[in-house]
């Protein structure tokens, strides 16, 4: 137990977790075009994946960059922004993460229920269109990361080798006005807690 | 920044729809 680094096993987990979700959020919300998605299966649900190279690539780049954080239990959040042509979020996507101290931990049943809670999530990810309003046309999206200060450095390097350079957000995208506040999914396991919820502006278009 | 929270952001922004729209004939 002491040889495996948990922190290194909940950040690949994760990681790929948020990448099924981005695409989803990106799918269900409609910030592209739906034909370059692809019907997958992802923890025994159908989701839909983006089949589009360069942003495929703009995705992995993100959470490869974001996966010392998580590793280091120095990500806090992690938030989808899909934001007006105005660059104004219209709706942020709110993963908060937390992994608690390890105390006790049976493998056998540790990844199966993880693989359950995080279904649970997609699931509701899949369904969310049903309580948003709609987005106005042509929105886009960014992703933001809420750390520590001193954390930031764990980032640094992953993002030379990546040539994929981070900068502080601007306050615009950070803050919305009047924010309806809509929770999709709480999940607690063994080894991290997670809270999903939606920050929708009032009045989008 | 919220609550001592530091907030980043990639510096390149992904694809806008547009930039997809122009690229799916050549894919």
């Amino acid at each position: 137990r002491q040889d495996l680094n948990f922190g290194q096993v909940v950040a690949d987990i994760l990681c790929e977790f948020l990448e099924v979700a981005i695409h989803l959020i990106l799918y269900v919300r409609e910030v592209y075009p739906s034909g370059i998605f692809q019907k997958r299966k992802k923890y025994n649900v159908p989701v839909q994946m983006s089949c589009h190279p360069e942003l495929n690539q703009y995705i992995q780049d993100t959470l490869h960059c974001v996966k010392p954080l998580i590793e280091k239990n120095e990500a806090e959040k992690v938030v989808v922004v899909i934001m007006d042509k105005e660059h104004h979020p219209v709706e942020r996507f709110v993963f908060e993460i937390s992994q608690p101290p390890l105390l006790s931990i049976s493998s056998e049943t540790l990844l199966s229920h993880l693989e359950q809670l995080l279904r649970a999530v997609i699931l509701k990810i899949s369904v969310c269109d049903a309580v948003l309003d709609n987005n106005p046309p042509g929105c886009t999206f960014t992703v933001l990361v809420y750390t520590r200060e001193a954390a930031t450095r764990n980032m640094e390097k992953v993002q030379v080798i990546k040539d994929f350079p981070w900068i502080v957000a601007d306050e615009q995208e950070v803050l919305m006005q009047e924010p309806r506040l809509i929770p999709l999914k709480t999940m607690t396991s063994d080894i991290v807690k997670m809270q999903l919820y939606v920050e929708e502006r009032a009045h989008k278009s | 920044k919220s609550g001592g929270a530091h907030i980043l952001k990639p510096l390149m922004s992904p694809p806008n729809r547009e930039e997809i729209l122009n690229t799916l004939l050549d894919l």
